[in-house]
């Protein structure tokens, strides 16, 4: 697969999700 | 390995089977087991001594064997159950001197600690947890993650084991509302759990403040897909799936593992690989285990086939032995080695 059928992609998507989502 | 399409593998590769090299090095068996349910290689302490032992679970007694000299075992403790029988091993990745096991008659109703004896004091069994437990595994840094009852009940939590074998601390996790089917941890993540659930999502959790990160539906294709391991690598989740229910008569070849990328930003994925049996061999994925890039099931046929996940190629077939289907198989934690069984007890170490 490419990455251009995936979105952008963040290296610190687990950081980026926890300060998201609710606790 | 590239494709051209999402989900789909390589086609030829299902076409071409090399054997591969599975050495029988050991057999065990014991001989007042009449039947085996499971087995788990892992270390343990014996005499002072870190020695790379074998557990066997048959209905009512889990064993500990210890090696000898010539690859012989020797069966050093058992742990007897009475009431509730085995269904299986749940070992902890990074743990010595302790393992659990699930105890139920069809769903798991009971999670033991078992200790060996020390001291002159007997082998502990320890209850960590009851109820109509779904799924189980063991996770490193000595924890437990489990979840029971299905969809707005359900209560997923992780227990953190002490040196006695008890639960130090508990967590809850954010209940996903669809039912856990499985867990897997995230290699290289420790701090990060993934399940697969009954309506085709991957849920992704945060063990450290049990927040519910992000739900990915994986598509219809495969119905309650078990999930084996996932691999953190540049910003995307590479999932191994093993697909129970996938139809033999794929036009690839019937579908045993799947490889799956999944960006949980944007919560899209994609097929990387699809590992399948070769041409005119039949059966369905029964039960497997998956170790860094080696994935080893035991079909519906009674035999075990082993796959390259990088290469989505299958790697090693093992018809069923001395006229006997194996019922199940597993990756050592000790070394490179596949453990096989039997109904009739034996266990075979390649």
């Amino acid at each position: 697969c490419s990455q251009a059928d995936l979105g952008p992609i963040s290296l610190n998507w687990f950081e980026e999700l926890s300060s998201e989502a609710p606790l | 390995s590239p494709v051209q399409q999402p989900g789909m593998a390589d086609a030829p590769a299902c076409d071409s089977f090399v054997p591969g090299d599975l050495r029988l090095v050991s057999r065990l068996k014991d001989p007042s087991a009449p039947c085996a349910v499971d087995v788990s290689a892992l270390w343990w302490d014996v005499a002072g001594l870190k020695e790379p032992c074998i557990v066997t679970a048959c209905e009512y007694a889990v064993s500990l064997w210890k090696p000898l000299d010539t690859w012989q075992w020797e069966k050093i403790y058992s742990w007897d159950f009475t009431e509730v029988p085995v269904l299986q091993i749940v070992p902890l990745p990074d743990v010595r001197d302790l393992v659990c096991v699930a105890l139920g008659n069809l769903e798991i109703q009971e999670i033991r600690a078992l200790l060996c004896p020390s001291d002159g004091e007997a082998g502990k069994q320890v209850l960590l947890s009851s109820g109509h437990i779904q799924a189980v595994l063991g996770l490193t840094k000595r924890r437990l993650a489990s979840s029971r009852g299905t969809l707005c009940d359900q209560q997923v939590e992780v227990v953190t084991l002490a040196e006695s074998g008890g639960s130090k601390e508990k967590r809850l996790l954010m209940p996903p509302e669809e039912t856990v089917l499985t867990f897997a941890e995230v290699q290289g993540m420790q701090d990060a759990l993934l399940a697969s659930t009954a309506a085709n999502s991957i849920v992704i959790w945060n063990l450290k403040t049990g927040q519910l990160l992000r739900k990915v539906h994986i598509g219809d294709s495969y119905q309650a897909s078990v999930c084996h391991k996932a691999y953190s690598e540049m910003g995307l989740l590479f999932v191994v799936l093993s697909h129970p229910c996938a139809k033999e008569s794929e036009p690839a070849g019937s579908p045993v593992f799947r490889l799956i990328a999944m960006n949980p930003k944007t919560t899209l994925s994609a097929g990387v690989a699809l590992c399948c049996l070769p041409r005119g061999q039949p059966g369905r994925f029964l039960e497997g285990d998956v170790k860094g890039n080696l994935a080893a099931a035991v079909l519906t046929s009674g035999t075990v086939a082993v796959w390259n996940l990088l290469l989505g190629r299958p790697a090693a077939l093992l018809p069923p032995a001395s006229g006997q289907s194996w019922s199940f198989v597993k990756w050592s934690g000790t070394h490179s080695h596949l453990l096989a069984g039997q109904k009739d007890g034996s266990i075979f170490v390649y």
